[in-house]
């Protein structure tokens, strides 16, 4: 553990925590990419199965635990409890675009030709990829929430911090993991543009709006 | 290792 993936893990975690409070204290789900949510549900699913065959240490199942059950109570409150509120049509990225390209990477380019190692490099593609309908949302509404913007910038800064993990990791352990590390390169470029307009704007104590 | 990678990551 060092320092950048321990404040990576825990802004991941204040990312979901502030989606979760969002959503639940407004008692409305608007702006937020329920498919995105989904996909983030699939992600932590199919990454975290080896809960049930290896046991690396009680931070780490935790952690686990908690991501996978915040995940679904976000899909229940979009889908069930606020559907209402849930802004579907704006909602309309086609998702399969996403996962069969990705499943079908996982089968071809993984560490270990064996289900669970082909289910964690499937999450692995899938997570760098599973913001675009979020992100396709707030380009086709033209704005976002200023809370909805805080929760997409800690999610960023998660794989941007888990990058100069994995740069201290190689130099300290000699540690190297070139799938996590390129889907992490790829993840952290889609937030770019996001993290431009974060600064510029946000920070500024404006509203995130997009030009029409 | 050999067979199924150890993630230790979240």
């Amino acid at each position: 553990m060092n320092i950048f993936r321990l404040t990576g893990d825990l802004s991941h975690l204040a990312a979901i925590i502030i989606l979760l409070l969002k959503i639940w204290k407004s008692r409305s789900c608007a702006g937020i990419s329920g498919k995105s949510q989904i996909l983030f549900a699939i992600v932590f699913t199919a990454r975290y199965l080896d809960l049930l065959t290896s046991f690396i240490s009680v931070y780490n199942t935790s952690m686990k635990v908690i991501y996978i059950g915040c995940a679904y109570a976000t899909v229940y409150l979009i889908y069930a409890k606020f559907r209402a509120t849930y802004d579907g049509n704006h909602d309309s990225f086609r998702v399969e675009f996403l996962v069969v390209p990705v499943g079908g990477l996982a089968v071809l380019i993984n560490h270990t030709f064996s289900p669970l190692e082909i289910l964690w490099t499937f999450s692995i593609y899938l997570e760098s990829v599973a913001i675009l309908p979020q992100l396709f949302m707030i380009s086709k509404t033209g704005e976002a929430e200023t809370i909805t913007t805080h929760y997409l910038f800690c999610l960023g800064m998660y794989r941007t911090l888990y990058l100069f993990n994995w740069v201290w990791r190689f130099y300290f352990e000699g540690f190297f993991d070139m799938i996590a590390i390129v889907a992490g390169l790829v993840q952290t470029v889609l937030y770019c543009d996001f993290f431009y307009l974060y600064v510029t704007k946000v920070l500024k104590g404006k509203k995130l709006s997009l030009p029409a | 290792p050999e067979g199924e990678a150890l993630h230790d990551e979240l």
